[in-house]
């Protein structure tokens, strides 16, 4: 994350590969299933053996002696439909919630985030020398309207797109960022309303930042769970 | 430090089943290097299996190519056979050779040791020498290799051909696919087994690498070195490369195969011109070691594309990449570059309109290819998944849209690690806009809930 500050987001999920590298975010919406972006991963049929989820810690390379880790390795992806960029990884095993380890809400389906709702990424990317490498981060935005992020980036934003405004200042989501959760809270809860995707630039200011709009495959998500 | 293991090839899940012979097998309680071992000092013994669930072994005094046998599936079992009884090439002069090649290099078929005719001979056959049936075998250490006596009465004897080891697969590019039979390094010390971590603990644990094919200790290249390379016995040297003949014919790069706009899989033939990373940082030349020092020259990566400052993959990462301009920053994803799109393809002119409520076509592949499954296979699921009576258009396994899926007909696939999958038919007159709801009922239960103390309260 550039910008931002270290913070806490129970939710977010480190990917990591064979080496034990990570590579890139996630967010845990089940106690086994962790949502993720389609960027990350070779193939909807990857073999992902060797890989692994860890969330509990706010280190991006935690002591092996860290108590609050939890390491669990991925069992399976599955796609989204195909215009979502979206997959759901499923675990291995489920992990055990705690303070550390928590699950986000889903939106309801189809759900628009009212504008100026409150927001944050998080992650363990880049920073761009903002600071803080190697703990988690985390920034904090406001939603958009689809309507005024189209005619501030000058692109048409899809429904199927989340916008968060424009900031004065270098803050947004980076290398190592994507696939992490875009979280806003909505009556006292954080839900993940979008999904981190690979653009353009990190946290470039005076820009929108795009995200995959969760709410549009809720009924994906919940029949991947269900099935 | 050598394992007595390293004398077999390990075949995983399998038993070796003789129809006529079972009753001698005795299970014998050991540790598979014990079995290894026993194994080894008999010489009527060419294989063992080993059940890892009562951790005992059966020797047996035939391997998979014996008249009779036969592979059977059996998940608490691994069939450990001796690597001169099944390995196809030799190493040496071959005379420990224990194949069933029985036709010579021209292609004579090779008399039986056995027998003195058509050519009268000095050998015969004990349980020590190896001279079975008519194989060709070496007992008199011609550097040729194994031979046999032919069936042609004209043509005494013939060498078999079999080739050495080191050039029964040759290597090309940089050696990730070989899958040869190599285990022993270019200075001469044998390969550790990479199922093993003694005498060299190391990452590259078989069942977490199954696309790098780990077998027993033969030479391979999982982390994208130059050449095939393995973990030695010696303990004072950890690793080292093997000696394996380059493949002579040019190195398999054909162009049509390479993709230059988009990326398939993990890009590892992606071949385009992108050469800033996905958040917009300059690569650095591949043949530069300024801001940052690596291995990956393109001299030595011939088959990789390391031109320019183009994003590649040249060490079977997630996705293209490359070492980046910015100091700090070594090496970063170009996730920017596009997947190429999905190589299945609707299956004909056909497309839904709205949801694909109403689809009444017969696309009965999935976006990926496999075929659907019958929804009559599925109808308790369907039922109890819609909580509606099974609907009576679900024929057949064309794709469909019982449960008004916002994103179009599907099905149940015919693959078990795919329970469902959207259709490969496309919205009639491309996407229409969706219709999303600004107020919603919301309720959540104990979901995203956190721990709200500030941060720099905590340690």
């Amino acid at each position: 994350i550039v910008g931002g500050l270290p913070g806490n987001s129970p939710w977010t999920v480190s990917l990591r590969n064979r080496q034990g590298d990570h590579f890139c975010g996630g967010s845990l919406v089940k106690e086994n299933w962790v949502i993720s972006t389609r960027q990350c991963f070779s193939s909807c049929d990857a073999d992902l053996s060797g890989y692994e989820a860890v969330m509990g810690t706010l280190f991006k390379n935690p002591s092996p002696q860290d108590p609050d880790k939890q390491s669990v390795p991925i069992s399976r992806i599955v796609c989204g439909p195909s215009d979502s960029s979206l997959v759901m990884l499923k675990l291995e095993r489920p992990v055990t919630l705690n303070s550390r380890v928590a699950v986000i809400c889903l939106p309801p389906e189809r759900y628009i985030v009212p504008a100026e709702t409150k927001c944050e990424i998080a992650g363990w990317g880049d920073t761009r020398g903002t600071g803080h490498d190697g703990v988690l981060k985390v920034a904090h935005f406001q939603v958009m309207s689809n309507e005024d992020c189209s005619l501030i980036s000058r692109t048409k934003v899809l429904d199927n797109d989340i916008c968060t405004k424009p900031l004065p200042l270098e803050i947004g989501a980076c290398e190592g960022d994507y696939g992490g959760p875009l979280a806003c809270l909505t009556h006292e809860c954080w839900v993940l309303e979008g999904v981190i995707i690979p653009a353009r630039g990190c946290g470039r200011k005076k820009q929108p930042g795009i995200f995959t709009r969760v709410s549009v495959y809720v009924d994906w998500i919940n029949k991947v769970l269900k099935m | 430090q050598r394992s007595p293991i390293n004398d077999y090839e390990r075949f995983k899940g399998v038993e070796l089943v003789h129809p006529q012979e079972e009753s001698r097998k005795d299970e014998i309680k050991a540790e598979v290097h014990v079995c290894a071992k026993q194994c080894s000092e008999l010489v009527e013994c060419k294989a063992f299996d080993y059940n890892w669930n009562s951790h005992s072994c059966r020797l047996l005094p035939w391997t998979e190519h014996s008249a009779r046998v036969s592979l059977l599936r059996n998940v608490h079992y691994d069939l450990y056979q001796k690597k001169d009884y099944v390995r196809d090439c030799i190493v040496g002069n071959g005379e420990t050779y224990r194949g069933t090649v029985s036709t010579t290099a021209k292609n004579k078929t090779c008399q039986q040791w056995r027998v003195k005719f058509p050519h009268d001979h000095k050998y015969t056959p004990t349980a020590k020498n190896g001279l079975e049936e008519n194989y060709c075998r070496n007992p008199d250490k011609d550097s040729g290799g194994p031979w046999c006596y032919t069936t042609d009465k004209n043509v005494r004897h013939q060498l078999c051909g079999i080739k050495k080891c080191e050039d029964a697969v040759c290597l090309s590019c940089n050696g990730e696919d070989y899958r040869g039979s190599v285990d022993r390094t270019e200075s001469g010390r044998e390969c550790q087994r990479w199922d093993l971590q003694s005498p060299h603990m190391h990452p590259y644990r078989p069942e977490k690498y199954p696309d790098k094919f780990l077998d027993d200790n033969y030479c391979r290249n999982p982390d994208s070195s130059e050449r095939p390379w393995c973990y030695t016995t010696d303990p004072d040297v950890e690793w080292e490369y093997c000696k394996i003949t380059p493949c002579i014919e040019k190195q398999r790069v054909i162009a049509a195969n390479k993709t230059p706009h988009c990326f398939k899989e993990r890009g590892e033939d992606y071949r385009g011109r992108v050469n800033v990373t996905t958040s917009g940082i300059p690569c650095q030349p591949w043949d530069s070691q300024t801001p940052h020092k690596h291995r990956f020259l393109p001299e030595k990566y011939p088959c990789k594309g390391l031109d320019k400052n183009y994003c590649r993959n040249p060490d079977g990462s997630e996705a293209p990449w490359c070492f980046t301009t910015n100091p700090n920053m070594r090496v970063a994803y170009c996730f920017q570059i596009h997947r190429c799109p999905d190589d299945i393809g609707p299956s004909g002119p056909e497309c839904y309109t709205d949801n694909g409520e109403l689809y009444a076509g017969k696309v009965s592949k999935t976006r990926k290819g496999i075929p659907c499954r019958n929804w009559s296979d599925k109808l308790d699921e369907l039922q109890s998944f819609l909580d509606l009576p099974f609907p009576g258009y679900l024929d057949n396994n064309y794709c469909r849209n019982p449960d008004k899926d916002s994103h179009g007909p599907w099905c149940y696939t015919m693959d078990p690690n795919t329970p469902f999958d959207y259709c490969a038919i496309k919205q009639c007159g491309g996407e229409k806009p969706l219709s999303l709801k600004n107020d919603a009922n919301i309720e959540f239960d104990s979901c995203g809930k956190r721990s709200e103390r500030a941060f720099s309260k905590a340690r």
